[in-house]
This record gives C-alpha cells, sequence and structure tokens, in this order.
C-alpha cells in the first residue's frame, strides 16, 4: 500500500467524504 | 429503481472507508497533539445546541438566509460551521463521538440533509470504533432508516444529496 501520509492532512476526512459523493457519478 | 447504487460501488466504498478508518486510527495522537486555532471553541460534550451550532454553523442553525459577505475574505467558522478537521475529530473520545452523532441525527430527524451534515455524520462514522455498542449500534441504524426515508421523499433527483444519502446508508448497512 503507497504511502499517504501526503494526503492526510487536517481535512482528510472531508476529502475522503467529497471523493467518496462524487465517485458515484461514475459507477 | 434508478436511485440504488451498484453491489460494486457499494464494494469500493466499504473498502474505502476501512481504509479511512485505519488511516484515523494511525494519526489520532498525532492529531490530537496539534494546535487549535483560537477560534475553536469546542463545546462540552453534553452541550447539544453547541455542538450543533459548532458543527452546522449558525446560518443553518438559525435557520438564516446565506447572505454572501464579500468584503469579508476569510471564512467565518461560526457562521459557517466548522468541518470535522482531523484537528478537532481526534479531540473527541468515544462517548463525545456518539454523543455529537445522537445530537446531529435528533436534528436530522427534523430538518434538512445538508452537505455540512453530510460531512461530520461520514467523520463521525469514521471515528466510531468497533465493537461498536449498543446505543452507537441503535444510532447508526436510526441515521440509515432517516437517510432512507429523506431518499424516499425526495421526487426531483437533486442528485449531489441523493448520492450522499446512499453513502451513509451503504456504510451503515454494510
Amino acid at each position: 500500500q503507497s504511502d499517504d501520509s501526503d494526503v492526510w492532512d487536517d481535512t482528510a476526512l472531508i476529502k475522503a467524504y467529497d471523493k467518496a459523493v462524487a465517485s458515484f457519478k461514475n459507477a | 429503481e434508478g436511485y440504488s447504487p451498484t453491489l460494486k460501488w457499494q464494494q469500493q466504498q466499504v473498502a474505502s472507508f476501512s481504509a479511512v478508518r485505519q488511516s484515523l486510527n494511525k494519526r489520532r495522537n498525532h492529531w490530537q497533539s496539534q494546535h487549535l486555532d483560537s477560534n475553536v471553541a469546542m463545546p462540552t460534550s453534553e452541550d447539544e445546541e453547541g455542538w450543533k451550532k459548532f458543527c452546522l454553523g449558525e446560518r443553518i442553525y438559525s435557520e438564516l438566509d446565506v447572505v454572501s459577505d464579500n468584503e469579508n475574505l476569510g471564512i467565518d467558522y461560526i457562521k459557517v460551521g466548522f468541518p470535522p478537521f482531523l484537528s478537532i475529530v481526534s479531540r473527541m473520545n468515544q462517548a463525545t463521538v456518539t454523543s455529537v452523532l445522537e445530537y446531529l441525527i435528533n436534528w436530522f430527524e427534523k430538518k434538512n440533509f445538508t452537505p455540512e451534515l453530510g460531512r461530520w455524520l461520514y467523520a463521525l462514522l469514521a471515528c466510531l470504533e468497533k465493537p461498536l455498542l449498543p446505543e452507537a449500534h441503535s444510532l447508526i441504524r436510526q441515521l440509515a432508516r432517516r437517510c432512507s426515508e429523506v431518499r424516499a421523499q425526495e421526487e426531483n433527483k437533486n442528485e449531489e444529496q441523493i448520492l450522499a444519502l446512499n453513502l451513509i446508508i451503504c456504510l451503515v448497512s454494510r
């Protein structure tokens, strides 16, 4: 598994949520 | 029909969510020790109204119209609500996570879904540690039922909202 330190800043949970919601459009 | 996500999408969300929870656990100690900005005043665990205002902002809480504030270049978190920053949620113990989840679900039982609410619900679900306590179990089932109810009432397919509701239903049920 790649190191995800770069994306794990203070906003990581917000980005994870936004990404999950956006992903539905491509499903 | 047409509202439900595919099984493949659901499985992807469960896998991603699991990875998010693991990363959160790994970094919780680090973020707990980070300095909080002076404007972040986290309410006490029992302060239901305080937490609703903190998470959703005074505008949503007081049901005020959103007025564009051109002269203010910075974000006023008191007005728009504090997002679930890691430096904030990492400071919440399990009792507080469960209480805030309950407060926001109480809010959602009577009010509309908003993106701010969705972000907080997702973040709090990610913070819940397993094994789930019976009250947490009951709460998240209540949350999924409410999401399902709101989704069923949605006639004009406000797409963004359906996607967010689907995500929460999927994470709770799977």
